[in-house]
């Protein structure tokens, strides 16, 4: 078919991209993100085989969450406002961290406070 | 699977590209990675 | 210069319909098509640059990793 691969195109895919048992490594997947407050959002549109245990090496998005408190080089496309919000966060809660004591963001927002606004 | 396959094997042109441009050599994970996450996107 | 089939990127597309005879015309096609290869581009841009920061020359899934975040949320 028109978008499948070629016969050399395959070959080459095999040869050079296919992750083989031969090759030691596991397959990368993505982990199915579950939100606690949204319903399921990404209903699989296809009964996606569950890597079986072991074979995949699941990409994680918090291992290096130390690392997302500055915004990383970009090459074409910048970082978008959701990006830079998110930076923010991560380095609020980084600074929060490294508190000792009282945290200053609660001082911050004490003198804002109504308690009438609250009940 | 053979759709992965398509996407797998552009991205690793793509990949290639780069390379050349940026003189670094991608692991075969790391080109599996791209493809499984331009799959999902 | 390489690139996302139309056709490959049609049937992509067509994964995540639930009407079987929903149709793309072929400018959304070419359009998908930039914007995959454009992503592609950029995920393997930053992965390269954080390697080089690291003084590696070769991108493994770690740099991939610490660029995940802040790519996907900029797509």
């Amino acid at each position: 078919e028109s978008w499948s691969l070629s016969p050399e195109e395959f070959e080459i895919w095999d040869r050079l991209y296919r992750i083989k048992e031969s090759d030691g490594i596991k397959e990368p997947v993505l982990p199915r993100v579950q939100f606690e407050t949204l319903e399921k959002l990404e209903e699989t549109p296809f009964p996606l085989q569950k890597p079986e245990e072991g074979a995949a090496r699941e990409l994680s998005l918090s291992e290096w969450s130390v690392w997302q408190n500055q915004p990383l080089p970009t090459s074409l496309v910048d970082h978008s406002d959701r990006c830079h919000l998110f930076i923010g966060a991560m380095e609020m809660m980084e600074l929060m961290r490294h508190q000792q004591g009282d945290c200053s963001y609660e001082q911050e927002l004490q003198p804002h406070l109504r308690m009438e606004d609250v009940n | 699977q053979r759709l992965k396959a398509a996407v797998h094997y552009t991205v690793g042109c793509l990949c290639q590209e780069v390379e050349e441009d940026k003189d670094v050599q991608f692991s075969k994970q790391s080109i599996a990675a791209i493809s499984e996450i331009t799959f999902r996107q | 210069a390489g690139g996302f089939r139309k056709d490959t990127v049609d049937r992509l597309l067509r994964l995540h319909f639930r009407d079987g005879r929903t149709r793309v015309s072929a400018d959304a096609q070419l359009l998908m098509a930039e914007l995959l290869k454009v992503f592609v581009r950029e995920a393997a841009a930053r992965a390269a640059r954080q390697a080089q920061a690291e003084d590696l020359n070769k991108v493994d899934i770690e740099q991939l990793e610490k660029v995940l975040p802040q790519l996907l949320l900029d797509f």
